[in-house]
């Protein structure tokens, strides 16, 4: 007899958590790490706080290959109703809008909690306070995995001596410092890459202590909820603005509730269908639901998605970034006008380092520093859709550049919705519009490098006579 | 004010479907035919039912391009009381035991169902009626998404007029089959490779009608469900055990909880415990679970993990499903031993084709059919474990393969767990225990079919003579 069973999205995760980055030891150790700093770094550049970050990670046991890490942020702080379900409720998160963040699953913390209970049995604690507020705020917590439910082992609060605001989140769980470390570092120094507004402070387990300091007082501009765009549409999407919608005609909750709608708009859509623009959207028919989704993908002169969810490094911040980590002979970075996949805006950022302490590049393509909402992504680089661009649709001769050479691609793609092709979030798929910008990134670039490497061989040539 | 919110596992998977297979239109058509057919043979083979399995695409819309797609199969059928949720709500499985199935994540069909109801509306259908049953059930459900569960639209019985047993599924989804129809052709090819033991029938839109008939009457061993391996234990497991067992000692939950734990091993793992054998094993502290735990994996004189729960395809059935496919001038097949990988094990199967119809393969590797629990893998190929075997870890000179040839390798990885890399089933992460075993099996065939070129090169220069 066949065993039928529900189980909770906390026992999925536990069960599959391969599938969210924590495959072996040294591989969990790296994702912990990064959940929590993606987190910390979440919860300041996008409020336009400037990040102080502090990660340690220390051995917790004489014996056994378990550690305690720990990250530290200065960011907007989680309100003490909400910490038991942010860190013991698989799919809960506050990310879950159209806005450009690192997070986006309601997963990330989850998962290195579950990690850390399944391998060491140890809780996870949080200390966290918002600006403004007089308390500081202590749980400790674990996951109840069928019932994917929070238990709250301790709590306490104390009054701040010092204004003080943000969070620090400390696990336990069974790694492999040894095998882990040289990817725990790369992603540390490629995340100070990225955020050269950040001071970042890493302490190790060999007492190693890295310290990235804050090279640029610029912050990238912070991300703004928007509403959906049209492009987007479909019927759960509909179904759901329907059923919070406040607005009592069809034609009022389609202006409201959309970007890209106004009145003229909205009464070209309704003229498509035989809805009645002033019908109260609860009492469409299914029939009617479908011809308003096909009315509003059919027109086509919509404004094109506004920009304002999305939040870029800039030109000024990539630059200052490559130039404090490789002290490069040459840097250029761009940021493209914003385009759209399927109804979601988004933009890439290209940026080129060469000579100096640029590492040296492969015999087949340069070192390529992938980025998606500021996120390094240092795995399955293969399958990767900017690798393919920078691979097989980029000639680097054309541009004066001979591999191997001391030459590399920082490429960035920002958008509300980041095609990652696994919750792991290593990997973005070949999207052709995102494929198509990333080249036209890419080869901008690239040609403002092949003037600088023609005029300095010119240059050469010149002192040669 | 950051906005937390909950949400279920159904708008999880609606809202990143992608990471499901469900990328595009004609991806999406691909996926929902495989999810059925996987369900369709999974209720079959399992069982010691000889398949025979039929899919119908059709246009379901003269303007839009919406399909219906209906699998029916001869398998086990689904009790009434279990098809709402079966259908209905995201994370419900039969499959969630120890034991060898294409299904594994409680997922499948659900995402489909999500999927056409977000594009077309239309709810899905289901038949169906186990072997004995009087009478055949109705079902029409849609998927409430926001509290993941089903919704019955329409449910009917009648008497059956002659012996039926088995599961017809239909769903309308926005699909294109200009873009799927060679993927979904492939599909249901490579199924036919590995499942010759199978009737197929494929209806396609185009009014094309392709039969793949049963050409052997043997059935791989069904799977049988085994008790876990000590191997795979971790503080979650043991718990789960504990809350569930009816046993009054940790000495007697041992024995009868875990397969490959006698009464000598149960002693010998206590002893390096400070835990009483006969204490009540509800009673057990966090600290004596963990030293439980280590006391279990530090053990190493365990029998090996039983391959009852797999079920190999064998190398007869793989050598009759190359021959009807390729006609080839040279196959061959081996079944490796039983391995294991962090408590699951796992048997390599690999058949080799040569000459007669098999396909040319490219100049860097033969043509490479990859397969996990008999499902057929078609995308992600560059990022899985069978492909890095093929081109790194063999030299295809050495067995007297000159690329390109009309060379095809057929590799089948069963286990009681498969490393996927993510939901969507495409690709095989990179374990080095498999990774070993693959390679190993390779050139186990590899060296028959250079004993077979060698041999046809001598007579080849024979008859020159
Ligand atoms: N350091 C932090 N400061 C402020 N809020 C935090 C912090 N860490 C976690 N949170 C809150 O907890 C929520 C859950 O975090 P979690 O990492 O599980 O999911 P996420 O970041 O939203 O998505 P993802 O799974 O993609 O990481 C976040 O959405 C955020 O609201
Ligand atoms: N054709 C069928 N015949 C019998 N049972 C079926 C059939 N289709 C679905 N089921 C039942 O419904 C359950 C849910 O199917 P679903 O495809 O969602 O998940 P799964 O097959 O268990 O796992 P996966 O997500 O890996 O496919 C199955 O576990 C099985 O018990
Ligand atoms: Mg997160
Ligand atoms: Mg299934």
């Amino acid at each position: 007899d066949e065993k039928y069973r529900a189980i909770s999205p906390a026992e999925f995760f536990l069960k599959y958590k391969e599938i969210a980055g924590f495959a072996n030891p040294a591989r969990a150790m790296y994702q912990s790490i990064r959940e929590l700093v993606e987190n910390a770094l979440d919860a300041t550049d996008s409020h336009g706080i400037l990040p102080n970050i502090k990660i340690i990670i220390r051995r917790a046991d004489p014996v056994q290959n378990f550690y305690r890490i720990t990250v530290e942020d200065n960011g907007i702080g989680i309100p003490p109703h909400i910490v038991p379900e942010a860190f013991g409720r698989v799919l809960f998160s506050s990310k879950y809008i159209l806005r450009q963040t690192r997070g986006m699953f309601g997963l990330g913390v989850k998962v290195a909690v579950l990690y850390g209970q399944m391998t060491t049995g140890r809780p996870v604690e949080i200390i966290t306070s918002k600006p403004g507020l007089k308390l500081i705020y202590y749980f400790k917590l674990r996951i109840d995995v069928r019932r994917n439910e929070p238990v709250i082992l301790e709590r306490g609060s104390w009054r701040k001596n010092r204004e003080w605001h943000g969070t620090i989140v400390s696990l336990t769980i069974e790694g492999d410092w040894s095998r882990a470390k040289s990817k725990v570092k790369e992603y540390i120094m490629r995340t100070a890459v990225a955020t050269p507004y950040a001071n970042i402070v890493l302490m190790t387990p060999d007492n190693e202590i890295i310290y990235y300091e804050r090279v640029i007082n610029k912050l990238p501009r912070p991300p703004k909820e928007v509403k959906p765009h049209p492009y987007g549409i479909d019927l759960e999407v509909l179904k759901g603005i329907i059923s919070s919608t406040r607005y009592k005609t069809v034609y009022d909750m389609l202006i409201h509730s959309f970007q890209g709608i106004g009145e003229v708009t909205a009464k070209k859509i309704l003229e498509k269908t035989s809805i009645d623009p002033s019908k109260d959207p609860k009492k469409l028919t299914e029939q009617e639901k479908l011809q308003l989704i096909n009315a509003m993908r059919e027109y086509d002169k919509y404004r094109p998605p506004k920009p304002d969810a999305l939040s870029p490094l800039t030109p000024e911040i990539i630059i200052a970034g490559l130039k404090r980590m490789y002290q490069p002979e040459f840097v250029e970075a761009i940021s493209r006008k914003p385009s759209t996949y399927r109804g979601h805006p988004f933009i890439i950022e290209v940026g080129l380092a060469y000579g100096g302490k640029t590492p040296m590049s492969g015999s087949d393509k340069p070192v390529i520093l992938r980025y998606a909402n500021k996120i390094p992504l240092l795995y399955d680089e293969g399958s990767d859709v900017i690798t393919m661009v920078v691979k097989e649709d980029i000639r680097w001769s054309n541009y004066l550049v001979e591999l191997p050479a001391p030459i590399l691609v920082f490429v960035h793609i920002c958008s509300t919705k980041v095609p990652f092709k696994g919750v792991g979030k290593e990997s973005i798929a070949d999207v052709p519009e995102i494929r198509r910008e990333i080249k036209l990134g890419i080869s901008e670039v690239a040609r403002r490098l092949r003037n600088y490497l023609s005029k300095k061989r010119r240059e050469e040539e010149l002192r040669k006579k």
